[in-house]
């Protein structure tokens, strides 16, 4: 059932870009998320990843999209203090 | 902690819970919430004082969704709390995410726990990365039996604020000003009092540590002073009134009894997978608590004394004697129940009450009787 996981994986992708911008200052730029070529994303979900001790990948792994559907203090990881 | 560090300029800070959520009784809101307070004026010289009307430093409150400060909340799951950094308006207020189902169990999002978190940015501290912080951003289960402050946590919070003033306090229980009701904490036993015992003596790295209810002294022989510090203010995770210690100085380890159950800790660190219980070493099932522990580096043997017996661990073959003997025989001039014990330089130390009886292995006789203080400059 290939549009049912294509479906999945942007759903995935919309969460983890969800939490980026939640909690890891990442700006979208108003275009949709091209997943391969997107590496201000890509270094996001590294920094994530590092800061919770995750294999860094940069890469949409199940640990990472385990990790951001968790229940979390609504405060950023990695802030733009002001 | 945030960058500029901002932290509150005074030791007595107010707060105010300006709604209830129907989730929990009012009571018992007020209750997680004084308690979260109370886990950081534990390790720290702030106080907490509850105002009912009018501005407060820490203004808690349950929302839902946009809130009127730009961060709006996500139903539930996901983000469940918030708080700002010290500061005028509000700064340092708390909000708590009204679409989660908040307990005072381990079921639902426990609120004392989540309110703990959050305080701890309400007083300066930043996300820390350490998983088993109070700080980590995370939501875990809440774990009642274990206090929620990790050395992370109380490194970041005393780096804003020091230490408790209050000796008296092991970092477990309430130091609340308003609070007329608490009981008495026992009072702490002078170094030089001739009526002093102890609850466990071990060497570490170099010095020796005299533990005593929450406290321990630390004492480097070649140093006239010795030093005061809360167990808890080391190892959060250790009860108070040890029974027991040794050091493994080449494996830089310390091991703590309490009861059944024993850590082991290296520095400050609890090493993980710990406790564990004293059957594991090799006691029958009639051994619950261990009255004092030794160990004898030349032979590379622990020594656990019980009642007036002893029994001796192997740490090579890691193996327990199968049965013990009586202290007396292995250690003539020495007879009855052990309080502490330790080794340092070649000779064994033994305390029994208010005496204390210097040990030689080698000649196998009691070389000196000592005054339980006599580590101390008295």
């Amino acid at each position: 059932f290939p549009s049912v996981k294509r479906q999945k994986k942007e759903e995935g992708v919309q969460l983890i870009q969800k939490y980026l911008e939640n909690y890891y200052g990442f700006k979208k730029d108003g275009e949709p998320v091209i997943w391969k070529s997107n590496s201000l994303m890509t270094k996001k979900i590294k920094e994530m990843q590092e800061f919770f001790g995750l294999e860094v990948t940069g890469k949409m792994d199940s640990g990472t999209l385990q990790l951001v559907q968790k229940r979390r203090c609504g405060f950023p990881d990695i802030a733009g203090f002001s | 902690t945030f960058a500029g560090e901002p932290k509150w300029a005074k030791q007595v800070l107010t707060y105010r819970i300006l709604n209830y959520t129907p989730d929990l009784r009012p009571t018992d809101v007020n209750a997680a919430i004084k308690k979260a307070l109370n886990v950081w004026s534990s390790v720290t010289p702030l106080k907490f004082i509850k105002k009912d009307s009018g501005d407060a430093d820490i203004m808690i409150s349950f929302v839902a969704r946009g809130h009127n400060d730009f961060i709006p909340f996500d139903g539930p799951g996901g983000s469940i709390a918030h708080a700002y950094a010290p500061g005028k308006d509000f700064g340092g207020d708390a909000h708590f995410d009204e679409d989660e189902t908040w307990t005072k169990s381990t079921e639902g999002t426990n609120l004392f726990y989540v309110a703990a978190h959050e305080f701890g940015h309400s007083l300066g501290l930043f996300h820390s990365k350490d998983p088993n912080a109070l700080m980590y951003p995370v939501y875990r289960k809440f774990d009642p039996s274990v206090f929620p402050l990790h050395q992370d946590d109380i490194n970041g919070i005393q780096h804003l604020y020091g230490p408790s003033s209050n000796t008296h306090n092991n970092g477990r229980e309430t130091t609340e000003i308003k609070d007329t009701t608490e009981a008495k904490e026992p009072e702490l036993p002078n170094t030089c009092s001739p009526d002093l015992t102890f609850d466990a003596v071990t060497s570490f790295r170099g010095e020796i540590m005299f533990f005593k209810d929450k406290h321990f002294w630390r004492k480097h022989p070649a140093v006239g002073t010795a030093e005061l510090n809360l167990i808890a203010s080391f190892w959060p995770r250790l009860p108070p009134g040890v029974d027991a210690a040794h050091e493994i100085p080449k494996e830089d380890e310390t091991v703590i009894y309490k009861g059944n159950e024993f850590w082991i800790v290296r520095g400050d660190a609890i090493l993980p997978g710990y406790p564990q219980k004293i059957y594991t070493l090799g006691f029958s099932k009639d051994v619950t608590k261990i009255d004092a522990a030794l160990y004898n580096g030349n032979e590379g043997k622990i020594y656990y004394f019980i009642g007036d017996k002893f029994w001796s661990y192997d740490k090579r073959s890691q193996t327990m004697d199968r049965k013990p003997v009586f202290v007396r025989d292995a250690f003539p001039g020495i007879n009855g129940k052990i309080d502490a014990a330790f080794q340092h330089e070649n000779l064994f130390y033994f305390f029994l009450g208010r005496k204390q009886f210097e040990f030689d292995p080698d000649k196998k006789r009691v070389t000196r009787l000592l005054k339980t203080n006599f580590w101390f400059p008295c």
